[in-house]
Order: C-alpha cells, then sequence, then structure tokens
C-alpha cells in the first residue's frame, strides 16, 4: 500500500517539523540547512524519502517529496517548474508500466497529495502560492495548509482562513475537497467529515519536543508565556489534518488521484 | 526637533503595529489591507506620515515612511529601487537648502534610521534582506529587528539572532553600531549601552490591543496557551527598542546621518 505526499513551501515555515510530528518519523535528523548564499541558486531541488510505517495495524509505504529552494530566490517566477515535471514523470512511468506487460505488479509511485505551506504572515494568498496552485491543481490533490499557526490568536486564525478561502475562489483554484458523504454512511463518520469540511485550511503547529502537562507527555512548544500543546483542538487543526490524512481520507486521495487526474494526464497525452 | 524614520520589510511582518506601539500613535487605523492581487504589481510605493509626540517633555517631529509592496511580488530584484531614491532625494533636498539664502531655518527631513523588519521564519538573512542592506547601508542607519518574534522560542531567537549577526559580518553589511562609550560617561549609561549592543538584533513583538495582567493594562497578544506582553523583557526585546530610539540613541541616530552619511552623499555629489 503506497502512499506518496509532496511537501511545498518556503524553508522555514516548518515543514519537516510537520512532516515529523505527522507520521512520527525522524526523516531530517541530519539535514543541514543552506545558508543564504547558497539559497540564491534558483532551481528548486527535488528530494525523495521513502518509509515503511505503520498505523493502526495497517502497513503503508509512505513516500515524502521535499523540494528545497521552492519561493526562496530573489526570483521565484518558475520555480515550479520542476515540481510540475516531477508530478508528470510519475504518471508517465504509471502510463507506460499500465501498456506493459507486467500490469499486475505495478507500484504505485505517483503523487497522491501535495501538502502546501501558506505563510502565515500573509494576507491570504500571496502571488506565490496563487501562480503555483494554478499550475497545479490539474495535477494533484492540493491540501493548503497555515503553516505556523501558533503565531495568530484565534481571531486572526478566522480571518486568514476566510481570507485564503476568498483567494481561492476568485482564483478558481481547485484545492482537494472532502467528498459529499452518502446518505447510507454511519452518523459518524458524517459528523466528522463536516467537522473536517468546516476546518479547512487546517491551521497546524509541529514540533519534535515533549514536554510534562498534566502528567502526560506532549508534544508542544514552550514559550515563556505558555505551551503550545501540537494534539490539542483548543490549540490547532494538527490532530484535524493527522486524521483527515491518515484515517479518513487516505483512500480517497488515492482514487482521486487515479480516477480522475491520471484519467485526465492519459486522456491528454494520448490525445497530442 | 525632527527625526524621520523609514520602515521596511514585506507586508504583515507587524511593521505598522510596531510602530503604533513604539509611538503610541494611531497612524494606521484607516489603511486598507490590498488582496493578493494588488500586490503582484511590482512598483514599491513611498508613503510619508508626519505626527507630533511628545516623550519625557521633549517635543518632537516624527515621520514614518512606510514602503507598501516591498519584497511581495513574484519578482524582487530592484524593488529597493525606490526607496534608495527616496533617501537620495532628502539629501538633494537639504544640500540645496544649505548652499541656499535661508541656511538658518532648513527642516531636517533626511531619513536618520530605517528599521528593517527581518521574518522570524527565516534561517538567518533572506537573499532580498542581503540585497537591500548592501544598497542603504552607506545611506541610511540601519537598525534591523527581527519581526514578531513571539513566533519564536528563547533558544530559536538565541540562534536566530546569531545567525543574523554572521550573515552581517560574512557579506560585510555596515548596520548601525552604538558608539563606544567614553570613559568619563556615568555608569549607568555604560551599563545600559552595553545591554543593548548585546541584544542587537532586536526581537520585538507589537499590539494594539491591551489585557488586565496582575491588576494592570498590559499591551499584548492573547494565545490559548497564555498572553505575550509586549513591554515585558523576559518575553521580548521590545522595550529595548524603544528606550534606544527614543531616549538614549536618537541623537546620535541624527549625528551619524548628519556628519557621516549625509557628507558622504555631499563629498560624492561634489565629485560627479
Ligand atoms: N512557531 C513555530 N515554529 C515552528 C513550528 N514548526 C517548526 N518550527 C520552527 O521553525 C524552524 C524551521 O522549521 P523546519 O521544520 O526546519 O522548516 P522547513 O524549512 O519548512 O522544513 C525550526 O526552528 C522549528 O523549530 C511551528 O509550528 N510553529
Ligand atoms: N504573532 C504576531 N503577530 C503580530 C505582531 N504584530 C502584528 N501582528 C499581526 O500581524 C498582522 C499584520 O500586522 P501589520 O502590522 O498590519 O503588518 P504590516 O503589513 O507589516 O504593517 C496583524 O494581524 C497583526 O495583528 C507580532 O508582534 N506578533
Amino acid at each position: 500500500f503506497e502512499f506518496t505526499v509532496v511537501v511545498v513551501g518556503e524553508s522555514g515555515l516548518g515543514k519537516s517539523t510537520l512532516i515529523d510530528s505527522l507520521f512520527q518519523t525522524n526523516l531530517y535528523a541530519d539535514r543541514n540547512i543552506p545558508n543564504a548564499k547558497a539559497r540564491i541558486k534558483k532551481t528548486v531541488e527535488i528530494r525523495k524519502q521513502t518509509v515503511d510505517i505503520e498505523e493502526k495495524g495497517v502497513r503503508l509505504r509512505l513516500s515524502v517529496v521535499d523540494t528545497p529552494g521552492f519561493g526562496d530566490a530573489l526570483n521565484n517566477d518558475k520555480c515550479w517548474d520542476n515540481i510540475v515535471k516531477f508530478i508528470d514523470e510519475q504518471y508517465e512511468k504509471y502510463l507506460s508500466d499500465e501498456s506493459g506487460l507486467n500490469r499486475r505488479n505495478i507500484t504505485d509511485q505517483r503523487v497522491h497529495c501535495c501538502l502546501y505551506f501558506i505563510s502565515p504572515t500573509g494576507n491570504g494568498l500571496k502571488p506565490l502560492d496563487i501562480e503555483f496552485m494554478k499550475r497545479l491543481d490539474t495535477r494533484v490533490n492540493i491540501v493548503p495548509v497555515i503553516a505556523k499557526s501558533d503565531t495568530l490568536t484565534a481571531h486572526e486564525i478566522k480571518t486568514l482562513k476566510r481570507k485564503i478561502l476568498d483567494d481561492i475562489r476568485t482564483h478558481s483554484i481547485d484545492v482537494y475537497t472532502f467528498p459529499e458523504t452518502d446518505s447510507d454512511e454511519d452518523e459518524e463518520f458524517k459528523r466528522e467529515n463536516n467537522q473536517l469540511k468546516s476546518s479547512v485550511p487546517f491551521a497546524v503547529v509541529g514540533s519534535n519536543k515533549f514536554y510534562d502537562i498534566r502528567g502526560k507527555k506532549v508534544r508542544g512548544r514552550q514559550y515563556p508565556w505558555g505551551i503550545v500543546e501540537v494534539e490539542n483542538l483548543e490549540h490547532c487543526d494538527f490532530a484535524k489534518l493527522r486524521s483527515m490524512l491518515i484515517r479518513t481520507h487516505m483512500q480517497d486521495l488515492k482514487e482521486v488521484t487515479h480516477e480522475v487526474l491520471y484519467e485526465q494526464y492519459r486522456a491528454n497525452r494520448l490525445r497530442s
């Protein structure tokens, strides 16, 4: 069972911390952070890491694709090119595997989800966010998140979420939307689905440190004025993103990739 | 007694909130924030507001120059041009006033300080910061600050300050440095000067809201996990920046502008 996530956003928005928090991995322990000079070079790299994880008894082969350098240069026009190319290459690989002799044993390396990090200091979407999403929304399920949301008060989060949804609508960007629940689904799933739907884009916080709070070990960030608890629903939407990605909607993300996005790619390729 | 500050940094870094917090003004009450589409246009505007304030019995004519649009476009090369032009124009004006008949009553509209906002999500200086400071350090006193420092833990602030000072040294950028204290100055001033020197770049937080804490009205930001107190030295360097700008070093900022930076401009102009 394979699942591939591409993680996109300017450096320093807490991407690697969030990935390690979501999947309880340690993918970035020995990463070296480039200094400003090294980041001036324009090319955006593509780095893939694969790890086997186990979630509630299900074994999963998770691939995380990083895009260091995205949005970091002085001039960022076309910084999405390498990412578009990479996603198309996976479709191309799948297309040739599907048309080959070995149709039975194809490993699915297509990208099922793009976790896109929106800066919390913006006032809605920035020009870079809009340009990126407009080019990728027909190729991959985009799940936008508000990065480092512990820098925003509860009121500022509400305003920013509304502003982002307005920008998404004005620019007709097709982000991943939760499927309508069928009438025969159980009440619990319907309720949870609606709760997730009303919290998008998720405002998330990540951390690799743990603190003792009320006798439990809690993942959090410590400030002089208090401790942010990553998994506390009063503090941020981390737990909602985690349950959506791993428990309730991973299957749907794979299905949309296969039945809609890949089919679109195939149709375009066969026509050209 | 005139003092002019130019405020530079990407939008959303809390610049207007900090200015209102520092000078207890309400300069930005009816400002309209442009949406992403409006920000794509490349030109950086120059907007000046002047207000009379009184600090510990001294009347001061404070001018604040905003630079909306700085660093907000997709392609930010040359976004500093309008700011450089504006600063040079003030020197030119002063030069012609000085050589005119009315030397006695010159109003000093030169820019005495550039408050430069460094994003807290960076890993030191970004390419844009370096390019801007390298072009302005011979024209104006640059006072770099770490914006929205309530997004950083105490440890992260220490690391970021060190990284920024390294980047400033590597790129030989000339930011404003505190004058050496003479041996005859009183102990109190020496101690305070050293404390300020060791805290640069100041990590600041701003807010327009007040909360009742320990029976006092305190300027702060409220999170579910606690309240950041802007003027609390355990929480950020706001109080240090305020005392430096208004109490202890405003005179020195004016003197350096007049005796060093303006003289350099004048010498270059007369030579060319
Ligand atoms: N305020 C805040 N800081 C965070 C958060 N997650 C990570 N950080 C800090 O931000 C810095 C950069 O995080 P990192 O994950 O390396 O960012 P990346 O460059 O996007 O991968 C580190 O100092 C982290 O401790 C968060 O949710 N909130
Ligand atoms: N976390 C944090 N947010 C701040 C701070 N100062 C302002 N803000 C918030 O950041 C947003 C933008 O602030 P503003 O002053 O308009 O930024 P400007 O565009 O740089 O002038 C507002 O929602 C403020 O409430 C701060 O010190 N820390």
